[in-house]
């Protein structure tokens, strides 16, 4: 998926849409039907809702035209252009315009008007094309075999959700992309107080905060994160990552997950990765990494294991004798199993849970207990 | 008849280099000169919406691209402002 440059979005959730006149191929209820239709399937992706204005200005107007029609890009007769719609703004901006050259039927013998709808308003409310042909928001009009069964893609679901959020829980969630596994988990909620994550580390000055498929990026000058999945940065990666660290002085990000790991400068994913933890000189016993931090004054890199850790000396580029050893001797008061770390204005932040203890390596103490979301402006 | 399949030929470019203006940023004021077909932007520019939207990238307007280019589609651009 892609949203418009700048992803430009309502500031708000519910929107106002209003139906400004009628194309002479359908009956005006008919109309009606297709447009409420294609606003209920982006209202079921997201925590997005509309109501219907007959007069005055509405966030979303909808239109049909011909040729030229008062917005400097006229439609071009049958065929070709079907319809187009602006970003979300004030005026113009998040209406839909529908080309009444064409032929709209309810059916697919001619272009059909719901599937189109959906679509533009797919625009009006932020979203670019995308580059899947499965996609709703795939730029050719590519209707399905039975549009009575027509599910949004989880690539449809992904974008407007990079937006705007998933839908608030509710017993009967219907929204089931129609390419997902029922077993999928739901969208994490960055807000949700109960939120814990996979790993956490830095970037280049960003923090990113890893959970399932998905990561929040905070970026020092935006306050509010911003919400992706893995795989749009990194391909190659799995879901449900174990550990990530910042090696600074190698302006890397080493990511782990099972008995492998990853090496990415940025999102570029370096050559003859993924390697075995075990090159690092961890004992066949170690399965997996559950937490990695490295701290850039030490030059060393933390890596916490269950209940004990080890620290790796990146100048010698080997573990340290005498590890591992318990978490609990020199982290007091920081409760294993931990989920991630982060090292930042030389404190250690470690996650578990929905927890994050904040401690103070110099006074050797846990010196707060916070929300594992606290870092994303909740 | 070369003027005729001149004809056709130019028609065709017009067509392709409408679909890139209008979808993929191609500069509107391109050049007389760049409008051949093996012009350095047109060929990325014909690269970069096969790519886009699924085809085979060969920088060429071969048969399937061109068949694309007369698909129903949404009139907002692909890629760019």
């Amino acid at each position: 998926f892609s949203t418009f440059p700048g992803s430009p979005k309502w500031k708000k959730t519910h929107l106002t849409y209003r139906i400004v006149d009628y194309t002479q191929d359908l009956s005006r209820d008919a109309v009606d039907a297709a447009i409420a239709k294609a606003l209920k399937v982006w209202e079921e992706a997201s925590p997005l809702t509309f109501s219907r204005v007959h007069a005055g200005e509405a966030d979303i107007m909808i239109s049909f035209a011909v040729r030229e029609h008062g917005d400097f890009i006229p439609f071009d007769g049958p065929g070709k252009v079907l319809a187009h719609a602006y970003p979300p703004g004030q005026g113009i901006y998040g209406d839909a315009h529908f080309d009444d050259d064409e032929q709209w039927t309810e059916d697919t013998s001619g272009i059909n008007l719901f599937l189109v709808a959906a679509h533009e308003l797919g625009h009006s409310l932020g979203l670019f094309h995308s580059d899947k042909p499965e996609a709703l928001m795939y730029a050719l009009y590519k209707p399905p075999t039975d549009i009575g069964r027509f599910r949004l893609s989880q690539d449809d679901v992904n974008g407007i959700q990079s937006l705007y959020g998933p839908p608030p829980a509710s017993p009967n969630d219907s929204v089931m992309p129609q390419d997902s596994n029922p077993t999928a988990p739901e969208f994490p909620v960055m807000c949700d107080p109960d939120l814990s994550f996979d790993a956490v580390s830095t970037l280049r000055g960003e923090i990113l905060f890893f959970k399932d498929r998905y990561f929040w990026r905070r970026i020092h000058w935006n306050h509010k994160p911003e919400f992706h999945l893995i795989s749009t940065f990194w391909p190659s990666l799995p879901p449900e990552l174990d550990a990530a660290c910042e090696v600074n002085s190698q302006d890397t990000v080493f990511i782990f997950k099972g008995n492998k790991f990853w090496a990415t400068r940025g999102n570029e994913i370096q050559v003859g990765y993924p390697r075995s933890i075990h090159t690092l000189g961890f004992p066949p016993t170690v399965k997996k990494i559950d937490a990695a931090m490295s701290d850039q004054k030490e030059k060393k890199t933390y890596f916490f294991v269950e209940d004990k850790y080890w620290r790796f000396d990146e100048n010698s580029q080997i573990l340290e004798q005498g590890f591992p050893r318990l978490i609990a001797d020199d982290f007091p008061g920081v409760e294993p199993k931990i989920d991630a770390v982060l090292e930042a204005s030389g404190l250690f932040y470690f996650f578990s849970g929905s927890s994050q203890f904040e401690f103070d390596p110099k006074a050797k103490m846990v010196t707060h207990v916070l929300k594992s979301n606290s870092w994303l402006h909740c | 008849y070369p003027l005729d399949g001149t004809v056709k030929e130019d028609s065709k470019m017009d067509l392709v280099q409408q679909y890139l203006e209008n979808y993929y940023n191609l500069e509107k004021d391109l050049k007389q000169s760049v409008r051949r077909k093996d012009s350095n932007p047109i060929v990325k520019k014909i690269q970069e919406m096969q790519r886009f939207l699924g085809l085979k990238v060969t920088g060429r307007l071969d048969a399937d691209t061109m068949e694309v280019i007369h698909k129903p589609r949404c009139g907002v651009p692909d890629v760019g402002d």
